[in-house]
Formats: C-alpha cells, structure tokens, sequence
C-alpha cells in the first residue's frame, strides 16, 4: 500500500482539564474523530491531499463545538465573519478568504478561489458575490450563531465595556 | 479555529485551515488563518503546515512558513521543526500557538505551547490518534 496519511487540529487554548466535563470532553473527541476519519477515508480511496483536508475541515467546520463555520466566534458588533485557507502542495497553489459570512463551509470557498480564480485572496462583499456565483451552500445567521458563543461574548464585551485594555484578553482563536 | 494536513498516496501534500475568529474581535480584523505562510502553508517536496493560536504573533511568526525554512533549509525532521519555530520568538513575540505538519513521508509533527490543543492523526492503516491533553 502506498503511504497516505492525516493530521488534524482544532483550537490550542488555556482551558483546564477541571473545566470540561466528561460528557463534553467525549463531544470534542467524537468531533475529532469524525473529522479525521472522513479526510482519512478520502485518502484510502485513492482521493487527492486537496479533498482530504477540504473534507476533514468541512466536517470541523460543521460541528458547533469548534471555531469554524457552525459555532464560529462573535465580533465586536455580534456578528459571524470567517475566514479560511487551503494549499495545494503539489503546484503551490492556495486560494483563501476572509470577513464572509453565511457560507456554510468556508473552506470550500477558499479552495473555489483557489481553482476558479487567477487569484489568492477574496475577501468581505467580494468573496460573498464569488460564493453566490459558484452556488456554495449559504445558511441564514442563526445557523452560526450557537448559544455558548453568544455568552462567551456577551461576556467578553461587558468587560471590554468596562475595562477597554481587555480586548481580545479571552482568546478564542 | 480549525485545520488539517495531508498526504495522499501519489506523494502530495496540502493543508487547510478555518476559523471564525477571536470573541469580540475588532470589525476587520483579519486573523492568521487565511495568509498564506503565517496560517497556512504546503509544499509537497517538504511540508504541509497549519496553525492555530493567537493569529497576530502567528503572523508576525510567519509561522507556517518558518516550519517550512527549518526543514528546507536547516535540514530538520518534521517534529524538530515545529518544536523550535513555536518558541522560535518566545521572548520578541511570544502568544499561544499550535501547529500541525506533514512531511512527505506521512511523518507528523504536533507542538502547543498552551494547555491544550484538539488534535488527532492517522497514518494508513494504522488506528487513529486522538489527543486534547498531553495524553
């Protein structure tokens, strides 16, 4: 069998093992595995590096426990924007985007940049028109909004209200 | 924010990352994850990097791409690399910061230097790997 292999990663944070239950800590390991055995399957079949970490990511990105598409973290006015990349080692080309919002999988929007553009980057009204025109699954607000991230902001700008130099202190990356 | 690398079996490499940002952050703001080299980062004659951290010392890191220099040209294995361009500028930049890699013989480089990160790999057809701690 020729050699093939995946890595996966979500986010690299301060949180204490006393902080996460059981029942969550289970969540965030069946999250994991989800992700790494569809972008591992993709690879057994046969299938490029390109699809196996779209595929993996997509999956992440899906899955509110983590800080991509569905459960993305709040801005400042409240609000979903994304941001994703994708590079193809084999020619070195890559395609990313930024500031979008509504798209259900970034990823896939990057890798569409990447493929169906002579350029890079796409990024806010831009990158939204191009995810329009290549038809990519669009999801009203409330799918990205998940109910622990809007705490975990609401928090977060209280004390930024009161305490300005405590931007970006709760950092959800 | 999320990521992967990969190798698949005609010897190509590619990494992807996503992300939803930092809680409250400033309207605009743009993270690491999309900037080629700091976030992201392949090429299959070396490595497939992605990163994830705080975004702004990522990109002051260009930290992808410097897991890319230490093997290429400093003759690293894949974990080398990522151990010393986390810590690489500890003192002028510092930040919380995760990396995954992947050379081009499967080979899988994992380094954090916060509590946690939720990371996971599996290597043909040996059994997956999942890890949140130092576990």
């Amino acid at each position: 069998m020729k050699k093939f292999a995946i890595a996966i990663h979500a986010g690299a944070e301060n949180m204490k093992k006393s902080e996460v239950s059981p029942e969550k800590e289970k969540a965030y390991r069946d999250g994991l595995s989800e992700a790494l055995n569809a972008g591992w399957r993709v690879l057994k079949k046969g299938g490029t590096a390109v699809d196996a970490v779209e595929t993996a990511v997509r999956s992440l990105e899906d899955n509110p426990l983590f800080n991509a598409g569905k459960g993305a973290a709040l801005t400042e006015l409240g609000e979903n924007k994304m941001d994703a990349a994708i590079m193809d080692g084999k020619d070195m080309n890559a395609g990313a985007c930024s500031n979008v919002q509504q798209v259900k999988n970034p990823i896939s929007l990057a890798r569409a940049i990447m493929e169906k553009t002579k350029h890079v980057y796409l990024t806010s009204d831009g990158a939204m028109d191009f995810a329009r025109e290549q038809e990519l699954t669009l999801k009203p607000i409330p799918y990205f909004q998940e109910e622990e991230r809007i705490k975990e902001w609401e928090k977060q700008h209280e004390k930024e209200k009161k305490k300005p130099e405590a931007r970006a202190k709760l950092r959800v990356d | 924010t999320v990521g992967a690398v990969a190798l698949d079996q005609d010897g190509n490499l590619a990494a992807a990352t996503s992300t939803g940002g930092l809680t409250n952050q400033m309207n605009g703001r743009v993270g690491d994850s999309p900037i080629i080299g700091a976030g992201t980062y392949a090429n299959s004659e070396v490595v497939a990097v992605s990163c994830t951290g705080e975004g702004e010392e990522i990109m002051r890191s260009v930290l992808a791409h410097e897991v890319y220099a230490l093997m290429k040209y400093k003759g690293l294995s894949v974990q080398e690399a990522v151990d010393e361009a986390v810590d690489m500028y500890k003192k002028k930049i510092g930040g919380d910061k995760g990396i995954i890699a992947m050379d081009p013989n499967g080979e899988v480089g994992m380094v954090y230097n916060c509590n946690l990160m939720f990371r996971g790999f599996r290597q043909g057809g040996d059994d997956p790997v999942v890890r949140i701690w130092e576990d």
